[in-house]
């Protein structure tokens, strides 16, 4: 059996909302280390992987591996009727062909369930070997998802160069360009408003911008977000989410045909 | 025009 309690309900629904545009379905796959899922877009050029570590939640049970086919819209609209400061219960029996989920509301005089019926989904696992990168950007997330909103307003992809002098977001379309740099930046006092750029040698790669917009849509988990960027590779958007775990998106670079 | 590359392109199915 498989049971997963977690005191708020708020962490899954804005996870769920920060995966369903991109993966409509995949698969939860989880075992006694926590819950993972790695899922690609219909067109295969970004990849989202998440992973809730079992010692993240309030109590974490997982007798035996299971994967756990799931339509994300659908999940959402479960979730949607959870309240935020709900406590949730995830729970399946084995070879299940429903997970239940429980709300419970904080002072426990609502509670609630609901079964989502599960899919099979065929899907395949990708590798992803740890690595070093050229470039490593920590940066406020609200300061991320701006400039990718506003440089859609200009263009439909951008180049992301990482330098001693910042990293900068050029792009450029029928009205004109557009250049944000951010410095590397330590002043402010909060950590989470700090940009950090970590350069091992300077990098440029071009992505485009549609989806870099969606993966901002993770912002309300966390308020930092790391970009990792090493030529000819994926860009990685990592956003941590507290101490359960982290949601990553690999995009892959455009190229020259 | 500027392509992408698949993922699987990337990593390595398991």
């Amino acid at each position: 059996m498989f049971e997963a309690r977690l005191p708020q309900a708020a962490v899954l629904k804005k996870l769920v909302e920060a995966l369903k545009e991109l993966v409509t379905e995949g698969n939860f796959d989880v075992s006694p280390s926590g819950i993972s899922l790695q899922a690609m877009d219909s067109s295969h050029v970004c990849l989202v992987t998440l992973q809730l570590n079992d010692d993240g939640f309030e109590h974490f049970r997982c007798d035996r591996n299971m994967s756990m086919g799931i339509h994300f819209g659908n999940l959402s609209k479960i979730l949607k009727c959870a309240g935020n400061e709900d406590t949730i219960t995830l729970k399946a029996e084995d070879n299940a062909d429903q997970l239940t989920l429980m709300f419970e509301s904080a002072n426990q005089d609502r509670i609630s369930d609901f079964d989502l019926k599960l899919m099979s989904i065929e899907s395949e696992h990708l590798g992803i070997p740890d690595q070093d990168y050229s470039a490593e950007v920590k940066m406020p997330s609200a300061e991320y998802q701006r400039i990718v909103r506003d440089l859609t307003s200009m263009g439909d992809t951008v180049l992301v160069s990482a330098t001693k002098e910042g990293i900068k977001f050029s792009t450029s379309g029928d009205i004109g360009t557009a250049n944000i740099t951010l410095r590397h930046n330590t002043t402010p006092e909060k950590e989470d408003e700090q940009t950090h750029i970590d350069l091992k040698e300077p990098v440029a790669l071009t992505f485009a911008l549609r989806y870099l917009n969606n993966f901002a849509k993770a912002t309300p988990l966390t308020p930092q977000v790391k970009l990792s960027l090493t030529k000819d590779l994926p860009v990685v958007v990592e956003y941590k989410v507290g101490e359960l775990g982290q949601v990553r998106f690999f995009l892959a670079p455009k190229i020259d045909d | 025009a500027a392509g992408q590359k698949s993922m699987t392109a990337f990593f390595q199915k398991k």
